[in-house]
């Protein structure tokens, strides 16, 4: 999902 | 992970060094915004809360730890060490007109009602205006040490490569985030003038002046 998605950019 | 995603990283990264670097090996702060390392400190520590609840990759969760332990470790050097030398007459921006609409926009618009995502959501948002204390003080006293121009340039080339990372992931994954997009967005574009003043004068070995 986006949720988890976006977390791996710093 | 593409190229420009890691450049912006490294970009990002090489920016924290020069700053750090340049306070312990000068033992002054002068030229140097606390305010604004202030505020990149409450950044980092709003976005990366999440280092408590999910595991991305062993590159991800380094990152996140220098990224916060550098900041702190700014802040200590400006507020405490070094404090004598931290030039406060100049550092005059008031944050909360920074920190206050980043709060309330963050509520308004975000991905999700819930406690992480608005504290993602806030830093985002914090993040993209955190270095005005310094645009300020710089133009403010008209002029920027050469080492502290480098530092703003490498910090402000880490978004606009971020731009880049957007668009290809945009491009190659159909993954987009607008929240990151608009404020990452902002956050270049008000580099932009010293981008100019970067390219024009400390380029060419002049040192960063304002016009009188």
């Amino acid at each position: 999902g986006k949720y988890s998605n976006k977390k791996d950019e710093l | 992970m593409n190229i420009f995603r890691l450049i912006g990283d490294l970009s990002h990264l090489l920016a924290i060094i020069i700053l750090l670097r340049k306070i312990w090996k000068s033992r002054s702060c002068a030229g140097i915004s606390g305010k604004s390392q202030l505020l990149f400190a409450i950044v980092y520590t709003s976005r990366y809360l999440d280092l408590l609840t999910v595991y991305v990759s062993m590159y991800n969760t380094l990152m996140k730890l220098v990224f916060i332990a550098a900041s702190y470790a700014t802040c200590y050097l400006i507020y405490l060490k070094f404090k004598a030398t931290y030039d406060h007459n100049h550092d005059t921006f008031r944050i909360e007109f920074l920190l206050v609409p980043a709060v309330i926009l963050a509520l308004l618009i975000n991905h999700d009602f819930m406690a992480l995502e608005i504290l993602w959501t806030f830093s985002i948002y914090l993040e993209s205006v955190a270095i005005l204390p310094q645009l300020f003080m710089v133009s403010k006293t008209g002029e920027a040490e050469s080492i502290t121009s480098h530092y703003l340039f490498a910090l402000g080339s880490y978004r606009g490569l971020y731009i880049l990372n957007w668009i290809y992931r945009y491009a190659m994954e159909d993954h987009y985030d607008l929240i990151a997009i608009v404020a990452g967005v902002v956050q270049t574009v008000l580099y932009c003038d010293f981008f100019y003043l970067y390219i024009t004068k400390v380029l060419r070995g002049k040192k960063l002046q304002l016009p009188a």
